[in-house]
């Protein structure tokens, strides 16, 4: 699957 | 990680803990808008599904579990402690909340990064969090005077996110891998922008050392 969208911040 | 970025985690960390003293020293949590902190919990309850699947690092988990549980103590206080509760003017703390999360959820339907279900939550809660202080700056409207823990709170609140913005510009100029967020960037600059005139309030009664007065 592509790559989840990484959300890195809070 | 950089430099605004760590500062703008650390001001929002401050300003949950300026709340939570509040609350918990003084027993009292008059000024305080109960749907604002609803809102911030359902924010932070969207935000961080993915805080057991998607492993980023120690800090970011650590970060994420003092939101969530700050946040939920906050209504917890606010709702069942028999103290504290009755300090609550729900007469006052009239904003329909309601009416902003559902707008949020459509609009996270319609417009998102990815539609799978993490994503769209994750997304309601850039735009919920972007909304969600307005039933308190209402509130600090309504209340004349606003005692200094609630203006420090809502200051360091709105400052967390100004600084994020920097983060991002930051970013977008040197870390060459750092995509486009248009969603998190456009949200974040709203919400920053509903804090104009608190601050321009705020900042004028510490500099001019009187009490903290929003015009009617």
């Amino acid at each position: 699957a592509e790559e989840e969208a990484d959300h890195d911040e809070l | 990680m950089n430099i605004f970025r760590l500062a703008g985690d650390m001001t929002h960390l401050m300003s949950v803990l300026v709340l939570l003293l509040k609350i918990h020293t003084i027993k009292s949590c008059a000024g305080i808008s109960l749907k604002t902190q609803e809102l911030y919990a359902l924010v932070f309850a969207a935000r961080y599904l993915d805080i057991f699947t998607h492993y980023y690092s120690l800090y970011n988990t650590v970060m994420k579990l003092i939101f969530l549980g700050s946040s939920f103590s906050i209504l917890w206080y606010m709702k069942r402690h028999k103290v504290v509760r009755r300090s609550y003017d729900k007469d006052q703390d009239t904003f329909r909340h309601h009416f902003l999360v559902l707008p949020c959820l459509v609009l996270a339907l319609l417009i998102n990064e990815k539609f799978t279900f993490k994503e769209v939550m994750w997304t309601f809660s850039i735009y919920l969090e972007a909304v969600a202080i307005l039933p308190q700056l209402v509130l600090l409207q309504r209340t004349r005077n606003v005692d200094n823990l609630t203006g420090q709170y809502v200051f360091l609140l709105g400052a967390y996110r100004g600084l994020y913005i920097i983060n991002w510009i930051y970013r977008y100029f040197a870390e060459p891998t750092y995509s486009t967020h248009w969603i998190t960037w456009i949200s974040g600059l709203l919400q920053t922008l509903l804090y104009a005139d608190f601050f321009y309030y705020y900042i004028n009664s510490v500099k001019n050392n009187v009490r903290l007065q929003l015009p009617a």
